[in-house]
């Protein structure tokens, strides 16, 4: 199972429909302060089913709908969408028909949020299951945010217990 | 519980020395489980040399050594449990040229090695001029982003254009 | 107690709202007490805005945009009460080559106007390039710090040599 | 009140006796990781009258003294000197007999440290007041060492008060 691309629409400050290709080996992401790398990062956890609005930098979830700019209005409606290439056919069994899997978020202010698997309605749980199968998920020890590493140095030896749980 | 964790533990502390050495280009550096009266409360206590240094806790560090250390520790974790993707950012900001070399080196041959692909958000040149490929974002208009392909010239023009 | 508090507050706070909009290029921002039964007991909120963008607390503005809203609150407080000596330890990291600019600018501003001598510690280059004059720490032996006074020259190749 | 020059010796990885020029404006210093940069501040501060060792990185004040590295042995004796250009004759009365000042403060393993003024012995109160007039000192708004921004950032708006206690 790999990532292949990642389609973001009124996520955050990405308010026109934008595609980040993801390639193998390694794909750098530059760009001045305040500019939106960071909001990538949190569209990619997002998808996989995030469910705390802190760990998304807001206050509630709705903070990740792009909340207007001097020039635009604010948007009602923002998604995600995540493209696989399951060639391997190593996703889990409920999922595992397709060559190409499209997993997509929808979040709509005030009335919470949805996944899809390739366009059928999916439980959240279910979503989170089909990456936790490949080690991955939102809150993946290789998902490393802007501080994180600086919040491992400063943390008491009990809170870093959790890095050898992950790889347990 | 307990036995899973022990298991866990020896594995991440192997990969950690070795990954240690790789980014410090030598030295020594090992995890310990702190004494707890219950075992699954226990903390991971860090320990490192880097090279010509004497073994200290990882707190008497520089802010740098620190940053390489935690580093490591993050991709023997990850390295035990291996995952399709692995985003990093900005964990490169308080590394001097050597050691962002090494890291980035280190990168590529954990991606040659388990075929995870890496979305890498730096600032530092030498990390741009590492990558297979580069994606700029901009705010051209203002609190709107945009996602433009671009070479390392255009990389670094976006970089000083704020 | 109080009465001092609110006129270092309202001080600090007019300092920080000119120091913001120079090292953002404009924009807007503000502090506030929050409310406590106990005065003395009130902490300190932070608001801003960089240019074009809605005005938020610092917690929702990125990496860099919040490192620099609190060095704008550091000098605000600085400039409150200027002392002789000034050291900055790596501030600068997370800042990108625009926001770098502005900020040596403003170390400049603050140099001619108190007086005060910056001690400042870096790994940008666009920062070591605007210095009045640069010291090398090398560890040549391992494990023993010396100190060389160097130009821009050998400060870069120094930061390389590691 | 100006400072002028400050030396080390036996300071934390400065074994050597070694000496930095400050002047007007704007100095840099650079060098690569672990190299010894922040321990600069470190010897500016211990100086000035820090009184705990965590401050200093460390788990007792002797953490300060060269502990040592794989060529040459540890020393039981750590100083550093903070020369003063007092020109514009502003210290407090009791040092202000003279242009130049040298604060020192000299630590023994085990025997704990003391400070001079022009070669005389001193308290550290009258060190810490010495100062403290001047706006500066070894807990000043104005010392901001490697890690202090990022603290300010992730502090709860209660620990952020002491600025402008500082500033009062
Ligand atoms: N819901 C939203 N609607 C519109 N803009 C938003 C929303 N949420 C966050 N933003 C904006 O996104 C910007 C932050 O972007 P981000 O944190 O991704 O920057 P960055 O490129 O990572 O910068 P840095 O290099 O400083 O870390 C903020 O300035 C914020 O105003
Ligand atoms: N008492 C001591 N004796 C000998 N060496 C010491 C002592 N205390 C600290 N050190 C050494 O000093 C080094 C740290 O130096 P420092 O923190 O000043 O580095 P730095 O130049 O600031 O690096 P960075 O760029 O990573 O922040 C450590 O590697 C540590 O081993
Ligand atoms: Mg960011
Ligand atoms: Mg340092």
């Amino acid at each position: 199972m790999q990532f292949s691309k990642l389609r973001l629409s009124g996520f955050k400050s990405f308010v026109d429909p934008t595609e980040l290709q993801i390639d193998a080996g390694l794909t750098g992401v530059v760009g001045p302060n305040g500019c939106g790398k960071s909001n990538l990062v949190e569209a990619l956890r997002w998808v996989m089913g995030e469910t705390s609005a802190k760990q998304m930098r807001g206050g509630e979830m709705d903070d990740v709908i792009f909340g207007g700019s001097s020039d635009r209005p604010a948007r009602n409606i923002a998604e995600v969408q995540l493209g696989i290439d399951n060639s391997d056919r190593r996703a889990p069994v409920s999922f595992n028909d397709h060559d190409d899997l499209t997993i997509s978020r929808r979040i709509e202010r005030g009335k919470g949020s949805g996944y899809r698997v390739n366009g059928k309605d999916s439980r959240a749980r279910d979503v989170q299951l089909l990456f936790a199968d490949s080690a991955t998920g939102a809150r993946a020890t290789g998902l490393v945010s802007q501080g994180r590493i600086g919040a491992i140095i400063n943390a008491k030896p009990r809170d870093r217990r959790h890095l050898l749980e992950e790889a347990a | 519980g307990r036995q899973r964790l022990v298991v866990a533990f020896e594995a991440v502390n192997e990969h950690f020395q070795k990954l240690f050495s790789k980014l410090f280009g030598g030295g020594d550096a090992h995890l310990s489980l702190t004494e707890e009266d219950d075992p699954l409360d226990a903390g991971l206590e860090i320990f490192a040399s880097p090279p010509g240094k004497k073994m200290q806790v990882m707190s008497l560090l520089s802010g740098g050594e620190q940053a390489l250390t935690a580093i490591a520790l993050v991709f023997a974790a990850f390295l035990t449990n291996p995952a399709p993707i692995c985003v990093l950012d900005e964990v490169d900001a308080p590394l001097d040229d050597t050691n962002v070399d090494r890291f980035c080196s280190l990168l590529s041959e954990i991606a040659k090695l388990t075929g995870t692909r890496f979305l890498i958000i730096t600032h530092h040149r030498m990390t741009m001029a590492r990558m297979d490929r580069l994606f700029g974002v901009t705010m051209a208009e203002r609190g709107v982003s945009q996602l433009v392909s671009v070479d390392l010239r255009g990389a670094e023009q976006l970089r000083d254009a704020g």
